[in-house]
């Protein structure tokens, strides 16, 4: 199995006001990815829905080269760590 | 915080008409979130008393979870806390372990920044708070009737880590919560990321939070001094230096022959009568450096009932701790470090003495040592030393512009306190006493800012984040509150320039009343984003309307931001500002120029004059060089000025006649 780290599908402005439904459209495609629901919702780590749309989920390389093409996603950018300062 | 809101013009007792605390009745119904490392619910500043009903437009929450009750443990100051765990836990990809380092799932704050961090921004008022005695003071935050919500997404393990999944997901809740600050004291490793798809969160969270009206105030970064270290660089983003107050902890150093010296620590132990002083030179001529704190030799050196005196060339806090380790496992009683200006002072364990001094009282120790056959020396306890004559300066672990990824959007934007502040803190910090600890960092500097933003976010409830900044920024203080000049720490130490505090040390009360501001939305952050290059779909993406950039593309000089940067002039350059007017409606400003060495300076119209229908007016700057040769930067000013408001903004001109190109020679 290739490896799956959580990657960040960044998506911009969130395109409808209701978050119920810009969760849904993440859910639905990540499962166009991943080809079954329960997968995508295993996979999916958050749904960001209020102030902008995107999500957070585990991806594989290959996985991430075929959301990237997606419409409506800007960019797919691995997690990354911070520190306090 | 105990000296650091005198020191900025914000006590509560001052009878000064223009006092912003009282004018922004202590920023009562400002909500202040912080994405960090959790709260200490049960601190004293956390208390709500005297504070109105939680706003009703706020739609956040507390939510419950270890040794954290959402019910009890929140109130109408802690209004807000949510914990962000999952994408840490997958990045980890193993158990979260809270036995080598204490932590709750749970917005409870094991490591105490978090605590640190919010009480500075939006503390309640505590008197005779203070360090095992020092620093001694009414401690409270900025806004002392703002409301806290904190977002915890930073995690016990070394360094205080977070996850870029999960603090987007907290920019994402607390833009729908509805806080009217955001106060972010992280930062991310060099080299930096592109602003937009930068993989820390911060660049993207932030346009969002900002586009929506909230201000978004982060720490400047720790990498310092070097330049190009600056952190959260976005033109959106206020971001953040650390300086100095008027404030130190002398601390005695009598020698044998009653020579004092004034050494700096917080040591709070009892004093170290008249005892042996050693030092461990090298034995004949081998080269090994054994009077080195960061790797002492002690072995030849009779170290028992005596103190040490060392010395160091690093400037971090590393060889302070591995000289006390070495000096007490030999049995001695307290150690005298000689360094470069560096890290800031701290506590050393156990009350154990650790004094600091430079390198030129070290070698006056250490010439009465030579001196004399049995040295001996008298350590004292810390004392507090406030007001005259202690400097500003900005600090050495603050990082440095220009921008690396932006160098002609000026960063940082302004300095704020940030050296051994006073403040609340977790029972687990080990630097913690009754409660309050004294921390150092940009971390500590970002949310004093962020509690002189609540205040003004008070009184101006309709300013957008950009003319807030732009008030902050033209109103700063270019000298300390004695007209000082402000020095930046650093090998050698040198004189302030606009890379190390932006537009200078943060005045509050004069950024009440800025005259003009230089006022910036959403179009203005599109033009940047096509200046700096991305392309029409992701702007149209990231604004949710379709934007297409103008051909030619706009020069990042134009961004209205209030600082003019330029890093390679050739020639001359011809840029735009617009300016608002946010005083008196008849108003007429002058412009004056100080130009930076070699370089001319001239602004056309140089009078602007203000009605009730004109409110926004456009000038245009021409700069040009008379150098012949690649240059570093110089530094001027503009000044827009109706005799009753200065509205100071900062040049930095660099000349290269070879562009593109590295000169180490």
């Amino acid at each position: 199995h290739a490896r799956s780290e959580v990657h960040i599908v960044y998506m911009g402005e969130k395109q409808h006001h209701d978050p119920q439904h810009v969760t849904n459209m993440h859910h639905d495609m990540l499962s166009s990815i991943l080809e079954s629901k329960e997968e995508a919702k295993k996979s999916m780590v958050y749904s960001y829905r209020h102030g902008f749309s995107g999500f957070a989920a585990k991806l594989t390389e290959s996985q991430v080269e075929k959301i990237a093409g997606l419409p409506g996603v800007i960019r797919v950018i691995p997690n990354q760590l911070h520190s306090v300062q | 915080t105990t000296r650091s809101w005198d020191y900025l013009g914000l006590s509560p007792q001052s009878s000064s008409k223009s006092n912003l605390l009282h004018d922004a009745n202590l920023g009562d119904g400002v909500i202040i979130g912080l994405l960090d490392t959790g709260i200490w619910p049960e601190s004293v500043i956390l208390n709500d008393e005297g504070l109105g009903p939680i706003p009703q437009r706020w739609k956040g929450s507390c939510q419950s979870g270890e040794r954290f009750n959402a019910t009890q443990d929140c109130n109408r100051k802690l209004i807000g806390a949510k914990y962000y765990i999952d994408g840490f836990l997958a990045e980890n990809r193993q158990p979260f372990n809270t036995t080598q380092a204490p932590d709750f799932k749970s917005p409870r704050d094991s490591f105490g920044h978090g605590t640190h961090t919010s009480t500075i921004a939006a503390g309640s008022f505590v008197p005779n708070a203070s360090y095992k005695g020092i620093a001694l003071g009414l401690l409270r935050g900025g806004a002392p009737k703002a409301r806290i919500a904190m977002y915890k997404v930073c995690w016990n393990v070394p360094r205080g880590q977070c996850s870029s999944a999960d603090i987007l997901k907290a920019f994402d809740d607390a833009i729908h919560d509805g806080v009217d600050v955001l106060s972010v004291s992280l930062g991310t490793d060099l080299p930096l990321f592109p602003q937009i798809d930068e993989r820390d969160g911060i660049g993207p969270g932030s346009f969002h939070a900002v586009t929506k009206g909230i201000t978004v105030v982060c720490a400047g970064g720790n990498e310092g001094p070097s330049s190009h270290t600056i952190d959260n660089t976005s033109p959106w983003i206020l971001t953040v230096a650390a300086s100095t107050v008027d404030r130190s902890f002398p601390t005695g150093i009598v020698l044998g022959n009653n020579f004092t010296i004034l050494g700096q620590a917080m040591f709070r132990g009892k004093e170290v009568g008249f005892t042996g002083l050693v030092y461990p030179e090298n034995p004949g001529l081998r080269p090994t450096l054994f009077g080195v704190c960061e790797s002492l030799t002690l072995n030849n050196t009779p170290v028992a009932g005596n103190v040490v005196l060392c010395f160091t060339t690093m400037n971090n806090r590393a060889p302070v701790s591995a000289a006390v380790t070495s000096v007490k496992q030999a049995g001695g009683v307290g150690v005298i470090i000689a360094k470069h200006p560096g890290d800031v002072i701290g506590p050393c364990s156990n009350d154990f003495p650790c004094i600091e001094v430079d390198y030129e009282l070290g070698s006056q120790i250490l010439f009465y040592m030579r001196s004399t056959r049995s040295p001996i020396v008298k350590l004292s306890p810390s004392k507090t030393l406030a007001g005259r004559p202690v400097s500003t300066k900005v600090a050495h672990f603050s990082s440095r512009g220009p921008s690396s990824i932006s160098p002609a959007i000026l960063k940082p934007d302004i300095a704020a306190p940030g050296v051994s502040t006073l403040a609340a803190s977790s029972p687990f910090d080990p630097f913690m006493d009754g409660g309050f600890a004294l921390h150092s960092g940009t971390s500590m500097a970002a949310p004093h800012v962020s509690g002189i933003v609540a205040l003004l976010k008070a009184i101006h409830p309709s300013w957008s984040p950009a003319a807030i900044k732009s008030a902050l920024m033209t109103t700063a203080w270019k000298t300390d509150p004695f007209g000082e000049p402000v020095f930046a720490e650093g090998s050698p130490q040198k004189l302030a320039n606009p890379f190390d505090y932006g537009a200078g040390i943060v005045n509050p009360n004069k950024a009440a009343k800025p005259g003009l501001v230089y006022d910036m939305g959403t179009d203005d952050y599109i033009m940047y984003l096509c200046a700096v290059g991305y392309n029409d779909s992701s702007i149209t993406q990231l604004v949710g309307k379709s934007k297409t950039c103008p051909s030619p593309k706009p020069s990042i000089l134009d961004v209205n931001v209030p600082s003019i940067t330029i890093p390679s002039i050739r020639n001359s350059v011809t840029l735009t500002r617009t300016v608002t007017n946010v005083g008196p409606v008849n108003s007429v400003y002058k412009a004056q120029i100080d130009s930076p060495q070699g370089i001319h300076v001239a602004v056309r119209p140089d009078i602007l004059a203000f009605n009730s229908s004109v409110k926004d007016l456009s000038f245009i700057v021409e700069v040009s060089t008379s150098h012949k040769v690649n240059t570093g930067y110089y530094f001027g000013s503009l000044t827009w000025t109706d005799e009753t408001h200065y509205v100071t903004i900062p040049i930095s001109v660099r000349t290269q006649i070879i562009q593109f190109y590295t000169d180490f020679n």
